[in-house]
């Protein structure tokens, strides 16, 4: 059986609303590491991947591998029932119809059940390979949200472009241009505030920012975001979260003009 | 305007 217990139901709130627009039905795999996602939208443009480590959880409890079938509309209904500071604990049986998950609330000492039902949806598995990235930079996870916002009010595309003295991302559209540089900026006592970048070649490429405004409803769960380009192959947009767990996301680029 | 590329070729079928 399945058992895993969150001190807070805002993780898991925050994880699957920040996924729910991109993809709809999808298997949360549970394994003794811990609980992962992994799926792409509809029109093949954006992938989504989440692991939430063993670690994250206490106690953390996975006797056999199983696959939650959920869909997540539905789950964000039950989970709206979840204050954001109750301990969650999802539990599951080793051949499943439904995944209980349970809300208690420590202060007004009260129990909420919920049963959900699970389906099953037949996943391709797909392999991410791992990539020595040309260029990795972090940067405020509200700024690159703002900056995103921002420029999707010009255009449908921004084209990203990283060289050692900092990142740009400039659009045109048919009002106007755009563009916003970030420059390498340390500072130390607010280290949540640094853009920090690694580069080993430049890199320009261009994204649809309909999808990058989308991952940035991640912004929430972590202070931080760290954007790993190469020419030629998705951008990866990465929250880090507590207990080495993740929140990825994965978008094609755009080609031509 | 620029044409998306699809996800699914960069991604190993296993």
């Amino acid at each position: 059986m399945l058992e895993a217990r969150l001190e807070q139901a805002d993780l898991l709130k925050k994880v699957v609303d920040a996924i729910k627009d991109l993809v709809q039905d999808c298997n949360f795999d549970c394994n003794d590491s811990g609980v992962a996602l992994q799926a792409m939208d509809n029109s093949h443009v954006a992938l989504v991947s989440m692991m939430l480590k063993a670690e994250s959880f206490s106690p953390y409890r996975c006797d056999r591998n199983v696959a939650l079938g959920v869909n997540l509309t539905s789950l964000t209904k039950v989970l709206r029932a979840a204050q954001n500071e109750d301990i969650l604990t999802l539990k599951a049986e080793d051949a499943p119809d439904v995944l209980n998950l349970v809300f208690e609330n420590t202060d007004s000492d009260r129990l909420s059940e919920y049963d959900l039902k699970l389906m099953d949806i037949d996943q391709e598995h797909l392999g991410i390979p791992d990539t020595e990235y040309a260029a990795t930079i972090s940067l405020p996870s509200v700024e690159f949200r703002r900056i995103c916002v921002d420029l999707m009010a010009l255009s449908e595309s921004v084209s990203i472009e990283t060289s050692k003295d900092g990142i740009k991302f400039s659009c045109a559209g048919d009002i106007g241009n755009g563009a916003v540089t970030l420059r390498p900026n340390t500072n130390v006592e607010k280290p949540d505030q640094n853009v920090e970048i690694e580069l080993t070649e430049p890199v320009a490429l261009t994204f649809s920012l309909k999808y990058l405004v989308n991952f940035c409803k991640a912004a929430g769960l972590s202070k931080t975001v760290k954007l790993c380009l190469s020419n030629e192959v998705p951008l990866l947009v990465e929250y880090a979260l507590a207990g080495s767990s993740y929140l990825r996301f994965y978008l094609a680029p755009k080609i031509g003009d | 305007s620029p044409f998306q590329l699809d996800l699914y070729n960069y991604f190993i079928k296993s």
